[in-house]
């Protein structure tokens, strides 16, 4: 594997929005780009993560490989890439360590560091092609602050999507709380708008905490799309550039 | 937790 990265600051973001969720990964290594996914340990959320080669210039993988990394020494080892340095990853066959090496742009200063590997025997997750009920488009931003909010108040929050828009809703000690969106359309700044697309009315109460967590990774993007469907698990994805993306999948909270 | 972790039983064995 070789896999070179304009910008070191998306693998660190990346790895930032997922390491407090899963801890120990298989990187998994093709000519189409470089994968991962893992559930968090109680089993209720899950880390997808794919980045496609077309993000990398150049990419070669001659061989599948799985890289197993524990994603705290991955993050002490990113934390000594600058966020606009060139970063390069490299394995060999049956590889004991994956290098990474970082270039600043600007001067001739090279930084080099081997991260042992680790065997993880991580079953192979299918994750279905899913046609979702309602599907909402917002600002990353946006969400960010809905959580964040709402997690002051409460550990749940309500998702309900009718077609007058989205609401969410939470009820804690102190009171209750809740924000609602209408689709808008920005036309000045389309990054700001909001988009709703449903087929069916939807409501599920969800972990507040889970997505804070998923919100570390709203540096990544500009926009964010929640997929709900009734008795499925959620799907919250960050689009990358080329096609790649950072997706969580998080499982509703059920009443008796 | 235990019907949220069923949910994603089925979901992922689809």
């Amino acid at each position: 594997l070789e896999a070179r990265l304009e910008q070191a600051a998306m693998l660190k973001r990346v790895v930032d929005a997922i390491k407090d969720l899963v801890q120990d990964c298989n990187f998994d290594c093709n000519d189409s780009g470089i994968a991962l996914q893992a559930m968090d340990n109680s089993h209720v959320a899950l880390v997808s993560m794919m980045l496609k080669s077309e993000s990398f210039s150049p990419f070669r993988c001659d061989r599948n490989i799985a890289l197993g990394i524990n994603l705290t020494s991955l993050t002490k080892v990113l934390r000594a890439a600058q966020g606009d340095d060139i970063l390069t990853l490299k394995a060999e066959d049956a590889p004991d360590v994956v290098n990474l090496t970082f270039e600043s742009p600007e001067s001739d200063r090279l930084s080099e560091y081997d991260i042992k590997l680790m065997d993880i025997d991580q079953e192979h997750l299918g994750i279905p092609d899913t046609e979702y009920a309602a599907t909402i488009t917002l600002p990353s931003s946006e969400f960010s602050r809905i959580t964040r909010d709402l997690s002051a108040l409460s550990e749940s929050v309500a998702i309900e999507c009718t077609k007058e828009g989205v609401k969410f809703t939470c009820t804690g000690d102190i009171g209750n709380g809740s924000v609602s969106l209408r689709q808008h359309t920005n036309v000045e700044n389309d990054a700001k708008s909001v988009d709703i697309s449903l087929t069916e009315p939807v409501a599920l109460t969800f972990s507040l905490k889970y997505l804070v967590n998923f919100c570390k990774a709203a540096g990544l993007s500009d926009r964010v799309r929640l997929c709900l469907s009734n008795e499925v698990p959620l799907l919250v994805e960050y689009g990358l550039s080329n096609n790649s993306y950072l997706r969580f999948y998080l499982a509703p909270k059920i009443g008796d | 937790k235990i019907f949220q972790q069923q949910i994603f039983k089925f979901f992922l064995d689809g």
